[in-house]
């Protein structure tokens, strides 16, 4: 394992943390998208099917069952935690899943690398991971008031993503065989839709002022 | 050939 790829995991475990963090210290999940989440929570259970099938590393099963954990446990906190529910924006987080899962489930089995119903699934996931975060950006930007922790949220994911690319073209350069096309692209997609709010991140950053993204 | 180094991904 490289150094990018690494980083980017563990990038993508402190964006968890961090959000698990606000939901479960302040009781609230303000500004979460639901929608986000719950497709997250499907992202994991539809990619680690192999998690009792293949062992790769202790590490990696690990990080599988930290991920199908904390995306599952989010959900439940937000749907039914009897405190956070109440600050749920659910008139502001209006995005439909289906208009997402629908098309993701059938490029995958369209566009795959191997015609398995375990491949397929894996590679439904890897679309639905790109495009999962729009119901929370489209709830950030409906939010008049973003706070700190949602936006590190944010940020720290598409740091993830943004580390996995570099992880990639390092794969490319040193091992092998190593081409994956539907990985990359839909990895790439995915990293291009946090542009914009990396750049207003930044900018709120530089100049110190409350991030809020225009309308 | 067996092609399975992208799922050590998480």
């Amino acid at each position: 394992m490289n150094i990018f790829r690494f980083a980017g995991d563990m990038t993508h475990l402190a964006s968890v943390l961090v959000l698990l963090l606000k939901i479960h210290t302040i009781k609230s999940c303000a500004g979460i998208s639901l929608k986000t989440q719950e497709l997250y929570a499907l992202v994991f259970a539809t990619r680690y099917l192999d998690l009792f099938t293949d062992y790769i590393s202790l590490y990696n099963t690990l990080m599988k069952l930290i991920f199908l954990g904390s995306s599952f446990s989010i959900v439940w906190y937000i749907r039914y935690h009897k405190i956070v529910r109440r600050s749920y924006d659910k008139d502001q987080d209006t995005f439909r899943h289906y208009f997402l899962v629908l098309p993701c489930l059938l490029l995958a089995l369209l566009i795959n690398e191997k015609f398995t119903f375990r491949e397929v699934m894996w590679t439904f996931s890897l679309y639905l991971e790109a495009v999962a975060i729009l119901p929370q950006l489209v709830l950030l930007q409906r939010t008049r008031n973003i706070d700190n922790l949602t936006g590190q949220y944010v940020f720290l994911l598409g740091a993830y993503r943004a580390l996995y690319i570099l992880n990639w073209i390092y794969r490319y350069f040193t091992e092998p065989h190593y081409v994956h096309w539907i990985t990359w692209i839909s990895g790439l997609v995915q990293t291009l839709l946090y542009a914009d709010f990396f750049y207003y991140y930044f900018q709120s950053w530089k100049n110190n002022v409350k991030l809020e993204l225009p309308a | 050939e067996e092609d399975d180094d992208a799922h050590d991904e998480l």
